[in-house]
């Protein structure tokens, strides 16, 4: 779980929002799901945010970082990424 | 493809079906590999402008520009941001990143589902006639999801969420990722949002079987296709120096054997691997099989990466021969050297001759296409089977359709095979899997949306389901290769679809997301969870008693609890809502076992109008004195005298 110089890896994970939480002070959900994501990693990026499909965004994380962000208000879950494959 | 059209009865029946501007208004939404546009089945003759309200966009990439859609391909969007994360950035010279399919299997689906009629289709000349999708006048949106290292969730659940928002009607998804809670699984969780919207999601059950417990795709919100043959066969006669026959089948086309019998090996016996039986790469030694039809067991590698290693260790065909895992079924390859594959029993016998005689030959001859094969259908071996192994209580795959040797379009970047090696251009292949089998049923749900705009995701699957077929026209029931015996529930679930029926079901089986989010509730999912899946704050009514077995389901699946004594009953509610106005349904049960009555009250439904609600309770009730055994069967049909409307029963003791 960790890259040679004991960093550890990130991996990808799906973050679900209660969107009904989202403080009043964002004006966007986007915003919300950033600040959410700024809590916990400086450098972590969204690669999605949703709308449709579920509430909420991927991003890679750390398994330290995706433990910490399950806590934060109107995180919902963090779930890894899973692989599919064609049939 | 062709073939699948006449085998379903559309051929015959294309007037049950609108050729207007509603059949033109359904868009299909596929998540694959992307598309091939200069496939002649993504032709637009004949279509006017984008149905109004159509969100969505043709995206630029790799050799793919706004100019490649058209009328017919009115969408092209590709998401890689997932799989780039994981896997580095995607090689352009291996991949296209853009929607553009280097792989195949995403066109195939796809004009499975809506192509366009093209005249003169075949692979090689085999399957030749007319190709179509099963809603040809539908429109075809693409969404590429799949690369070559696989198919992340986080770009599935990005591209059902563009589909969604594009304001697709029914949505293709062949591809499967193992056995989660639907909580954790983004596919049953972008279906769910999807279903919210009206669209009907229809997924492959997977290519697992024939092991029980092996679907994938199992939410009740998502229709679950296995996967059938067609009346149509492709064999191949094998001729030993014994002057046995045996049936194959086979696509090779090129230089035929020279006509006599040719030096014949088992490759087990040309190699020093433990596994050369199984003719992987770089196990033959060409020393022994140079000049000689070598015979290769199936498994591990690709069937045609078998047939390019005998070639490239100089033999000059192959016989590919399947062991207990894949029984009598025999799936087709355009092999690159002349070789058919043989089922097991045929291949056991081959196999006792080439190892006993000291001087075995054989010779292969390619017969071409060969329709109106019975029986037909068969449950494919390779078709996942039940029972569900998420909720037992809810009886998958919800039915089957063609998956077995389907010809539909292709990529023109690689050939038939996929090899590297193959250098072969096709229009059209010939590929098997339940990925082909879904998309029949998504374009066939296209084709009721358009001739019922006004009827939920569950109430099309619901008439595709209870006018499904399980038994041939001589009340025989559908057989399954895999055993060579009758298929079950569990392997075809309400049976073999039958579109022309389905347009005129009498009754259906709706459910609303509500009835859904009840379900949820049944599970005792938490609260958490259910929002996970269906984003709303929907809270559990404590005073309120939820069963899954009362989820208006077109199927029923008992599972009856050995460890308890005494008689015991199980109940199950259901509403049937008039699609087809006022009639009197009567029910008819039948059963394999006596260990369990069916009672079902009341035995009469009588409906004044259409759309007209009723319910009936089934009880079902075993006595402690029967002797549980594993599974059993049944059927509970209402009919009108007109209309059949069939739900199968599944029996589990567990």
């Amino acid at each position: 779980a960790a890259t040679g110089d004991g960093r550890q890896r990130r991996a990808t994970y799906i973050v679900h929002m209660a969107r009904s939480q989202m403080p009043a002070s964002f004006d966007h959900h986007s915003h919300w799901y950033d600040s959410s994501l700024r809590s916990v990693s400086d450098s972590a990026e969204l690669l999605y945010t949703y709308d449709n499909a579920i509430h909420g965004f991927s991003t890679r994380l750390t398994p330290e970082e995706a433990e910490s962000l399950t806590g934060q208000p109107g995180v919902i879950s963090v779930l890894p990424e899973l692989r599919y494959e064609l049939h | 493809t062709t073939r699948t059209p006449l085998f379903l009865g559309l051929d015959h029946n294309a007037d049950l079906f609108p050729q207007s501007d509603s059949a033109t208004d359904v868009v299909v939404g596929v998540l694959d590999t992307g598309v091939w546009p200069e496939s002649k089945s993504f032709d637009d003759s004949g279509f006017g402008p984008v149905p109004s309200g159509w969100k969505g966009a043709c995206e630029t990439g790799t050799n793919f520009s706004a100019s490649s859609c058209n009328h017919k391909l009115i969408g092209a969007r590709f998401f890689a941001r997932g799989y780039e994360a994981t896997m580095g950035p995607i090689d352009e010279s291996k991949e296209s990143k853009s929607a553009r399919d280097d792989d195949g299997h995403g066109t195939h689906t796809s004009s499975t589902a809506a192509g366009s009629i093209v005249e003169g289709a075949s692979l090689l000349g085999y399957a030749a006639g007319t190709a179509r999708g099963m809603a040809p006048r539908a429109r075809v949106a693409v969404y590429k999801v799949c690369w070559l290292g696989g198919c992340f969730s986080s770009d599935i659940l990005a591209a059902i969420d563009r589909a969604i928002e594009d304001g697709v009607n029914v949505l293709s998804m062949s591809l499967g990722g193992g056995m989660s809670d639907y909580y954790r699984d983004s596919v049953a969780i972008g279906a769910f949002a999807a279903m919210e919207k009206g669209i009907l999601v229809s997924c492959s059950a997977g290519n697992a079987g024939p092991s029980s417990f092996s679907l994938s795709n199992v939410a009740p919100w998502i229709t679950t296709v296995g996967a059938g043959t067609l009346d149509r066969d492709f064999p191949a006669q094998v001729t030993f120096g014994n002057g046995k026959n045996y049936s194959g089948v086979s696509l090779f086309k090129g230089d035929a054997l020279p006509a006599k019998l040719l030096p014949f090996v088992y490759a087990g016996n040309a190699s020093n691997a433990t596994n050369g039986n199984l003719c992987m790469t770089g196990t033959l030694i060409p020393e022994r099989v140079k000049g000689k039809i070598v015979m290769c067991d199936r498994g591990v590698n690709a069937r045609v990466q078998k047939g390019q290693v005998v070639k490239d260790a100089g033999g000059i065909g192959m016989i590919l021969a399947n062991t207990a895992a894949n029984g009598e079924e025999l799936v087709a390859d355009a092999h690159l050297l002349p070789a058919t594959a043989v089922g097991e029993k045929s291949g056991d016998e081959i196999r006792e001759y080439v190892l006993t005689n000291p001087n075995p030959t054989a010779t292969i001859v390619f017969e071409g296409t060969v329709v109106g094969i019975q029986p037909s259908p068969v449950v494919a071996a390779f078709s996942s089977r039940g029972p569900n192994s998420i909720t037992p209580e809810i009886l998958k795959p919800d039915l089957i359709a063609p998956g077995v040797n389907i010809l539909a379009a292709w990529t023109g970047e690689a050939g038939p095979t996929g090899l590297a090696a193959d250098e072969r251009r096709v229009g059209f292949n010939i590929i098997s899997g339940t990925s082909m089998s879904c998309p029949h049923v998504s374009g066939l749900a296209a084709l009721l949306k358009a001739a019922h705009p006004d009827w939920s995701p569950a109430a099309i699957r619901s008439a595709l389901m209870t006018t499904a077929y399980s038994s041939y026209k001589d009340q025989k029931p559908i057989l399954d290769v895999a055993t060579g015996k009758s298929s079950t529930p569990f392997d075809h679930g309400a049976g073999h679809v039958s579109p022309v029926n389905a347009i005129n079901p009498g009754l259906v089986y709706d459910l609303s997301a509500e009835d859904y989010i009840g379900f949820l509730c049944a599970l005792k999912y938490t609260a958490s969870q259910i929002k996970s899946v269906a984003r709303s704050n929907f809270t559990c009514d404590p005073s309120k008693t939820y069963s899954v077995t009362d989820l208006n389901y077109p199927s029923f699946a008992v599972n009856i609890d050995t460890t308890r004594s005494g008689t015991r009953a199980y109940k199950y509610t259901r509403t049937v809502t008039s699609v087809g106005g006022a009639g009197t349904y009567r029910v008819k049960i039948s059963s394999e076992t006596t260990a369990v009555k069916i009672a079902v009250e009341p035995a009469v439904l009588s409906f004044k109008e259409v759309n007209e609600k009723q319910s009936y309770t089934v009880t079902f009730t075993v006595s402690s004195s029967s002797a549980p055994t594993s599974n059993s069967f049944g059927r509970i049909e209402w009919s009108d005298g007109k209309h059949v409307v069939g739900s199968p029963v599944a029996f589990s003791w567990t």
